[in-house]
């Protein structure tokens, strides 16, 4: 199947919004 | 979509449920008895709900570990999942726990959660940060001290996530090794 994969820009952003 | 709950909703999920394990060493407890879950989590905003509760590592105390692995593996040499793993190694200097350890350890942590690996992300089990007076330690688990390939890669990718310099040498050391050491440095069965 496809693996979920985020980078980690994506990461960071997830944690600074509200 | 009718059934999903509220709070599930706008979730991004990962590709593995994670656990969160506490260790705090109290020396008239057994090992295991020092070793709690602490919970388990399978979304970013879930992960990041955690990491901005829990204490920051480099404020625990000495003997103190978290260790982060994929649901239905055990944080010790013993799983079944571990046992014919390995760990890539992070040793820091004291002087480094204020600089470097909470970075280093989100790093990881993005790193695990994120499939970093690509597909040799099959291999990962975990990752385990030690904080100790002589020096912490952080070290990623991988299930398969044979799968040259994939420890490789991981090794590679580890090193240029956490943004050390191509001077630096981290090893990677078989679990069954580490186990039985007569001295306190198990060899290196890979390094990059």
């Amino acid at each position: 199947g496809t693996r979920i994969i985020y980078d980690r820009k994506f990461l960071m952003e997830c944690r600074n919004s509200p | 979509r009718d059934v999903m709950p509220t709070d599930q909703m706008d979730k991004h999920p990962l590709q593995n449920r994670w656990a969160l394990w506490f260790f705090k060493n109290d020396k008239s407890k057994i090992w295991q008895a020092n070793l709690r879950l602490v919970t388990k989590f399978d979304t970013v905003e879930d992960f990041w709900a955690l990491h901005n509760h829990i204490q920051l590592a480099s404020k625990l105390t000495s003997g103190c570990d978290y260790s982060i692995f994929k649901d239905g593996i055990e944080p010790m040499w013993e799983d079944n999942k571990n046992k014919r793993g390995g760990r890539w190694l992070i040793t820091l200097p004291k002087q480094q726990r204020r600089t470097d350890l909470d970075h280093f350890w989100l790093e990881t942590l993005m790193c695990l959660i994120g499939e970093a690996f690509d597909e040799y992300s099959d291999d990962v089990c975990g990752a385990v940060i030690n904080i100790r007076a002589k020096g912490d330690k952080i070290a990623l688990w991988t299930k398969e001290t044979e799968n040259k390939e994939a420890v490789i890669h991981i090794g590679r990718v580890y090193k240029e996530r956490l943004g050390l310099s191509s001077k630096v040498v981290i090893g990677y050391q078989a679990h069954a090794d580490t186990a039985t050491k007569s001295s306190s440095i198990a060899k290196n069965k890979f390094v990059v």
